[in-house]
């Protein structure tokens, strides 16, 4: 199951 | 975390810093194009809208810290500081980067990943962030000489977007983890607009010769 995109980076 | 991320947010420091030493000490912004400070000003500020919600590490919350005082002081310098201000070279760095932000504007109110007020400004970010260096490569190719440290800040810049995208597929295939296209496709052209400028540049330092950009 792919993981949504958090924008964890910067 | 991983290797890619890491050098591409260091690298991007190392960009921020070669400009704020060369704006700080040698009190000098020739060369540099305020239009593009300006627009990673609004980079920086659309994009970091969650600084204070959204608690990612204490690594991204400095970083995010780091970048915006840097981004508004080199404005600030640029535009304010008696000496520095002297330096600016107006009538060159004429790109009119409204013609940028307006169309960034509409397509991020177009194409986003869903219509809330920040993923819009999230993905306004993106699109003006793939941007931003246009005013500052213009300028370059007005300017005959181009100083070490303009150069080097240059080619930090865009190697830095370069390395985010080995970070996007390290990521892809080892987590799984996966970036929205309008990431992948902002930060690809990003990194193409940069093509011609490392081309030169790297010749330049392989012959050792001054950094000359064909006008």
């Amino acid at each position: 199951e792919e993981e949504e995109d958090h924008h964890d980076e910067l | 975390m991983n290797i890619f991320r890491l050098s591409g947010d260091m690298t991007h420091l190392m960009s921020v810093i070669v400009l704020l030493l060369k704006i700080h000490t040698i009190k000098s912004c020739a060369g540099i194009s305020l239009k593009t400070q300006e627009l990673y000003a609004l980079v920086f500020a659309t994009r970091y809208l969650d600084i204070f919600t959204d608690f990612v590490s204490v690594y991204n919350t400095i970083m995010k810290l780091i970048f915006l005082a840097t981004s508004f002081s080199i404005v600030w310098y640029m535009r304010h500081h008696k000496i520095v201000r002297r330096s600016y070279d107006k009538e060159q760095d004429t790109f009119r980067h409204l013609f940028l932000i307006l169309p960034c504007l509409i397509l991020a109110l177009v194409v986003n990943e869903k219509f809330t007020f920040k993923e819009v400004m999230w993905t306004f970010s993106l699109y003006v962030e793939a941007v931003a260096i246009l005013p500052q490569l213009v300028l370059l190719q007005r300017t005959k000489n181009i100083d070490n440290l303009t150069g080097q800040y240059v080619f930090l810049l865009g190697a830095y977007r370069a390395l985010y995208i080995l970070n996007w597929i390290y990521r892809y295939l080892t987590e799984k983890h996966f970036v929205h296209w309008i990431t992948w496709i902002s930060g690809l052209v990003q990194t193409l607009l940069y093509a011609d400028f490392f081309y030169y540049y790297i010749n330049s330092w392989k012959n050792n010769v001054r950094l000359q950009l064909p006008a």
